[in-house]
């Protein structure tokens, strides 16, 4: 489903080059719960934003549903990527000036979906992760664990076919994060959405179908 | 040496009221090392900000090294804060035009130190967090994990006398947590530093003294 050959990423300062990731080979069936492990700064994020489409390797070639991506700046790679893909973004990227229930219905915008539709699909996420009562608030009126939770059900509202999640449940105590994952894995096995997740918590990463270990940009063991 | 009296905390939306915190009573001795956990949303992050001089609560009184606070925005607040507080935010608040070097010297700016030994003392902090070699980067060039060591640094530099610090091993590995938590403790056993720290990893605090558990608002058990 998802093909990474040879992804090399190089990041530049004034005085710094960082390869941050280092010649990845990597396949990703349909279907499948993928874990991602490794220390801070060793690339998750950024092998995330590649899969993701967001971000361009600086060598290497991404192929989506047997289709080599050539222009990641183009119209159809963005429509593909509203359409198909869900993100959970380690910093949130939530919209400051829209509604926890508006920033939850963004993705349906893309569909043909009526707003009727859209508000009830945007209020189950909501009650998915516990926050039906706190949509009207703002982003900038939720604890960090809450904007997480938004972040999450904005990535799971429109049942996108692939969910790539980074950290999902970093700023959660354990008992939220396991129903974060609950949520999780309830969509992989029910509807067969392909999941990859970066994650620090070994115990989230066992609930998974297979973990890839990153080191300094490069998949170890 | 921390005081917290009847204190209460309310938010007003348009819509929702939330007892935020529920009159609260605390004490923090010189040279503890508390812990603060509880699940997402039930106030914990309040705490800290009212335990920092940072918001003010709606009810009850903070009373730091025997002086109730009265005014939250006099310049002698502010000064207080600025001489002997050390603060990492859940969400780290780095200064986006400022390369990390110039975010970690930022407290000493309020102190009688050249900017010669302003610096040095900047890279030293960042020699502990491991991100020397990243001090002219920008926040924007950061993994999550690393702005949150920058802004551990930050809280470190100027050896203030009260640290409070945020989940500040959320976005890190465990290596590199517990080596953040070795930097803590350090401080708190060879300096007498007051540490406060929220966290939601049970094994982080385990390594302090005390740990105080919230639950909606109110102190349990
Ligand atoms: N500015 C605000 N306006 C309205 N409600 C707020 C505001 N700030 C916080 N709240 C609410 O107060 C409650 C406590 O927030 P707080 O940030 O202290 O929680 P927390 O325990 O730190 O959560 P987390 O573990 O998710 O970081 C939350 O339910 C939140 O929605
Ligand atoms: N825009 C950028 N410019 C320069 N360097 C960058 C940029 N973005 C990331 N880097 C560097 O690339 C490396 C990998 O970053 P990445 O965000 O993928 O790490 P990560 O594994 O997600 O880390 P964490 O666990 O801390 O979130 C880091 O060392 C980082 O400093
Ligand atoms: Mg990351
Ligand atoms: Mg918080």
């Amino acid at each position: 489903m998802l093909n990474l050959e040879n992804i090399s990423k190089v990041y530049r300062t004034d005085t710094i080059e960082t390869l941050a990731l280092n010649t990845i080979n990597m396949k990703i069936e349909k279907g499948e719960f993928l874990s991602i492990m490794g220390p801070s700064g060793c690339g998750k994020s950024t092998l995330l934003n590649i899969m993701g489409l967001i971000d361009e390797p600086s060598e290497g070639r991404v192929v989506v549903a047997n289709q080599t991506v050539a222009d990641y700046n183009s119209k159809a790679t963005a429509r593909f990527r509203n359409e198909h893909l869900g993100f959970i973004f380690q910093s949130f990227h939530l919209i400051n000036d829209l509604s926890v229930l508006d920033n939850v219905e963004l993705p349906l915008l893309y569909r043909k979906v009526s707003s009727k539709e859209r508000r009830r699909l945007a209020e189950e996420a909501l009650e998915q992760v516990g926050l039906h009562n706190r949509m009207r608030h703002f982003p900038s009126q939720l604890s960090g664990g809450q904007k997480q939770r938004v972040a999450i059900a904005r990535a799971i509202v429109g049942r996108p076919e692939i969910i790539l999640a980074d950290e999902p449940t970093g700023n959660l105590d354990s008992v939220m994060g396991n129903e974060i994952m609950d949520i999780l894995l309830r969509l992989n096995e029910q509807e067969g959405t392909t999941i990859v997740m970066v994650t620090h918590d070994e115990r989230m990463a066992q609930r998974t179908h297979r973990l890839v270990r990153l080191f300094d940009g490069s998949q170890v063991q």
